[in-house]
């Protein structure tokens, strides 16, 4: 099984 | 005020049907140099960024950035009033709490407004950082479709693999496994036929096939679909809008536990 990952964690708050 | 005229409903239609299986609600926000959409799915796995240019629209006036925050259920059902060959304008005041979306029949007999509520989403914009992809596929949107429909039956998850020979969609479940390779094309008649890879470095990536077959509700957008991957950064699926922009969907890979 494979974990998925979150969107924001790879993008900077602003 | 903001106002921005469409030749055809279809497209705005288009645009929403691509967008509104991800997004609840989405701030669409006006400038002078067109119109920009950036939001997080619900679960925060996949982003969707759109830019319509202004010099794109028949005609598009922006006296001052404006952020409409809208609900995208109530728009498709305004949308769903207009017929494809209809013209589109969208209206609003500085500082307004409502949109008009008018519609007006070629013939200009039939005219018909309708105002919507706006909402403040308070959504900030996430900042994406400029990445040197090691692999880029273009190919038919209407294929990259079929084959994300075909590997969900097999498998949450689909793994893409893109070398210099080409790319290859795989699939694995309790049915069996499923793998899908397009070589690049070596000369076609037809540009939008096209499979177009170019690699700096072999990429290998698995992807959740849900949020795939969402981007291509995207597909009547766009004759050609571009794939940009890299190792360990979001997948991006970019369909670009003829003469008025594009629309990017970036979705989070996943990793072995």
């Amino acid at each position: 099984t494979k974990f998925q990952l979150g969107i924001s964690m790879f993008f900077t708050w602003p | 005020m903001f106002e921005a005229r469409l030749g055809q409903a279809t497209i705005l239609k288009k645009i929403l049907d691509a967008i509104k299986d991800l997004l609840n609600e989405a701030t669409f926000d006006c400038s002078d140099s067109g119109i920009q959409l950036q939001a997080m799915d619900n679960s925060h796995v996949s982003l969707v960024s759109l830019t319509l240019r202004s010099d794109g629209f028949d005609k598009f006036r922006c006296d001052r950035n404006l952020s409409m925050g809208m609900n995208l259920g109530s728009m498709a059902k305004i949308l769903k009033c207009a017929n494809n060959e209809d013209n589109v304008t969208m209206k609003a005041q500085d500082n307004a709490d409502t949109v008009t979306i008018m519609f007006e029949s070629a013939n200009q007999e039939k005219v018909s407004d309708y105002e919507m509520k706006l909402m403040n989403l308070d959504q900030e914009h996430l900042g994406i950082p400029e990445t040197d992809f090691s692999c880029v596929v273009r190919m038919p949107a209407m294929e990259f479709a079929r084959i994300c429909r075909d590997l969900a039956q097999f498998s949450e998850s689909v793994v893409i693999c893109c070398t210099k020979e080409g790319v290859k969609f795989s699939a694995s479940g309790d049915v069996g496994t499923a793998n899908i390779k397009l070589a690049q094309t070596g000369s076609v008649d037809k540009e939008e036929e096209a499979v177009i890879i170019e690699m700096q470095e072999p990429v290998t990536l698995t992807f959740a096939c849900r949020y795939l077959n969402a981007f291509t509700k995207a597909t009547p957008l766009s004759t050609q679909v571009q794939l940009s991957m890299c190792a360990d950064v979001p997948l991006v699926v970019e369909y670009a809008i003829k003469d008025l922009g594009h629309i990017r969907y970036y979705l989070a890979p996943k990793i072995e536990d």
